[in-house]
């Protein structure tokens, strides 16, 4: 099903480095394709959608962002592919049926600070870590 | 209520979450905030408040210079901000994990014996801090304005108690935490370190009998607070008296799976 799901971008694989590669096999792992690779997406979280301005006095949301895409062979077109994700590759093209491919999650991920009210109107400034995807990689 | 970004995926699923969902997703991100419900403020005058502000001021150095070392904070504030957060509250922040402002809960001032009719109460409600915060430091913080009719020249002992036990028959027992001299024409936020005595009232709630404050004169009278500059309740909002807090995680916590 991946295979014929990108098959409209089948086209775009005639450089001779892919058409060398000749077997159908092959062309399934070579997702290095920009639109189904591995990458950061933007998800804004908005604390004003959600109706919490009553109690968040800022901020008034945040780029929490998420990470989605393939981590297919080859990898070394994913620049945050960790080292062991390349050895995950290869084993699960091996026996595919049974590893799996590595997965494409954060690799730097930042703090925000927000600042609310509790109960008693007392205002508590926190800061939270690992909020914000920063950058995504294949682990 | 979670807003997709700018770029809109061909095989993203676009809809509108129904209202158990949404109240699912609000339920996760309190979580993530370590939340168990979402806080109810009475605020009626209370967001122009100088705590608040105060807080605010905080949260713009800390979003401005986003993870940068004190001496950043430091020109931060002796250039912009000279009056509401200090020196020491952006080295406390550097070093902090939360910080927690707390208003003023006394609401009517109580009938103190003669001796101390000129004492002002205060009390701060530490029932909410959240599990496995560790205090590191803790100020009281209290507006002077300049005094120009009454003490023009005169300089005032200002001293700050701690209200160790109360008693049905006679006065509460204090403890002095702090005085400081003070010029009748001094204007600006006066800082006290109380960071032993919110730790004590972290630890055993039942002793949190909150503070006291007394003005003397050069000549050794007691005077009310009020005459000496000193703002309380009856003063401007952003110049009402307060209590921060800077807590740094003691201990690691991870949320347990639901």
């Amino acid at each position: 099903s991946v295979g014929r799901r990108r098959q409209p971008n089948r086209n775009r694989s005639n450089s001779p480095q892919e058409a060398s590669k000749g077997s159908t096999h092959t062309a399934d792992y070579n997702s290095s394709d920009q639109k189904t690779a591995c990458r950061k997406h933007e998800l804004y979280v908005s604390f004003r959608e959600l109706g919490w301005q009553d109690w968040i006095i800022a901020p008034e949301g945040y780029a929490a962002n998420y990470c989605d895409g393939e981590c297919s062979f080859p990898l070394n077109a994913h620049m945050n592919a960790t080292n062991h994700a390349i050895v995950q590759t290869l084993v699960h093209l091996m026996n595919p049926e049974n590893v799996p491919k590595p997965c494409c999650a954060p690799t730097k991920l930042h703090a925000i600070s927000v600042l609310y009210y509790d109960d008693n109107s007392n205002v508590i400034l926190k800061k939270y870590k690992n909020m914000v995807v920063r950058a995504c990689g294949c682990h | 209520s979670v807003l997709d970004g700018s770029e809109l995926q061909p095989n993203f699923m676009h809809r509108r979450l129904r209202t158990q969902e949404k109240r699912e997703m609000q339920k996760e991100i309190l979580s993530i905030l370590g939340l168990n419900h979402r806080p109810r403020p009475h605020l009626n005058s209370g967001k122009y408040n100088s705590a608040p502000l105060f807080m605010l001021d905080l949260y713009n150095s800390m979003s401005t210079e986003e993870k940068s070392d004190v001496d950043q904070y430091r020109s931060l504030f002796t250039t912009t901000r000279p009056a509401l957060a200090s020196l020491h509250d952006a080295e406390f922040l550097h070093d902090s994990d939360m910080v927690m402002s707390f208003v003023n809960s006394v609401e009517n001032d109580r009938e103190l014996s003669p001796q101390r009719r000129h004492h002002k109460e205060f009390k701060f409600n530490l029932s909410q801090i959240p599990e496995g915060e560790a205090i590191t430091a803790a100020e009281f913080r209290i507006y002077k304005e300049c005094v120009t009719r009454t003490f023009r020249n005169e300089t005032f002992l200002l001293s700050v108690f701690q209200v160790v036990w109360e008693h049905p028959d006679r006065d509460a027992d204090l403890f002095l935490l702090d005085t400081r001299r003070l010029w009748a024409a001094e204007e600006g936020w006066l800082e006290f370190d109380i960071t032993a005595t919110s730790n004590f009232w972290v630890m055993s709630p039942h002793h949190n009998l909150g503070l006291q404050i007394s003005v003397e004169t050069s000549s050794g009278w007691n005077i009310n607070p009020k005459e000496a500059g000193l703002v309380g309740r009856d003063g401007a909002l952003e110049k009402q008296p307060f209590m921060v807090a800077f807590f740094k995680v003691s201990e690691v916590r991870t949320r347990t799976a639901r």
